[in-house]
């Protein structure tokens, strides 16, 4: 779930 | 959150409150673009519907319900409030050839194939180009007002920003995603043109208009 990390941005 | 990713988000804030500022204080919405507008709604609807699905912060849901609500708001007062202001003439770029191949890459070149993650990534492409339409109008008018100015710096300078923060987390978390990464360079090197012609004019308290 690599890729999600950068989903808490806006 | 460091204080890149910081400044980037609050340069956003101050973009979007600053046209709606503008907007509302002169009871006008002319130099604006509606299909810029129009664009970064469809960009937020797309890539928040995980507010629905998923709770990062307050902080995160706070700020992308005040881009919603933001965004919306500007679209009310600009086709509907303000409608004779708008200066439609000039706002001639065809968004369809922003809309059609960023939804096309977004099947193409993407982490995995769900609904929401292929809208997420739309949405990423879609707003790395959303500010097109508006510079085709500064260019063809050959003048942006001043207020309106500051709009476009703040709103370029918050992917420039989110980019600092990308270096920093590929530092401290070692991760790097390169669809958001690529998709914010094209959308800050948009802006170059525009931050030259800010720093140089109207920094220097001249009103900005092309030679």
């Amino acid at each position: 779930e690599g890729h999600y990390i950068f989903k808490d941005e806006l | 959150m460091n204080i890149f990713r910081l400044c980037g988000d609050l340069s956003h804030l101050l973009a979007i409150l600053l046209l709606l500022f503008k907007i509302w204080k002169t009871r006008s919405c002319a130099g604006i673009s509606g299909k810029t507008q129009l664009l970064f709604t469809i960009v937020y609807t797309a890539r928040y519907l995980d507010l629905f699905t998923s709770f990062v912060s307050v902080y995160n849901s706070v700020m992308k319900i005040v881009f919603l609500t933001a965004s919306y708001g500007t679209l009310y007062l600009m086709f509907y409030k303000f409608k004779p202001t708008y200066d439609h003439n000039h706002d001639s770029f065809r968004i369809l050839y922003l809309i059609v191949p960023a939804l096309v890459l977004s099947f193409i070149i993407v982490h995995v194939y769900t609904v929401m993650e292929i809208l997420w990534t739309f949405s990423i492409y879609l707003e790395a180009v959303a500010i097109m339409p508006q510079l085709f109008m500064v260019s063809r008018t050959g003048e942006a007002e001043t207020i309106t100015s500051h709009y476009l710096f703040a709103l370029g300078s918050y992917r420039a920003l989110y980019i600092l923060n990308w270096i920093y987390r590929y530092y401290t978390e070692d991760f790097l995603d390169w669809i958001t990464i690529m998709a914010g360079i094209v959308q800050t090197i948009l802006y170059c043109d525009f931050f030259y012609l800010y720093i140089t004019k109207v920094l220097k308290g001249k009103r900005l208009s092309l030679p």
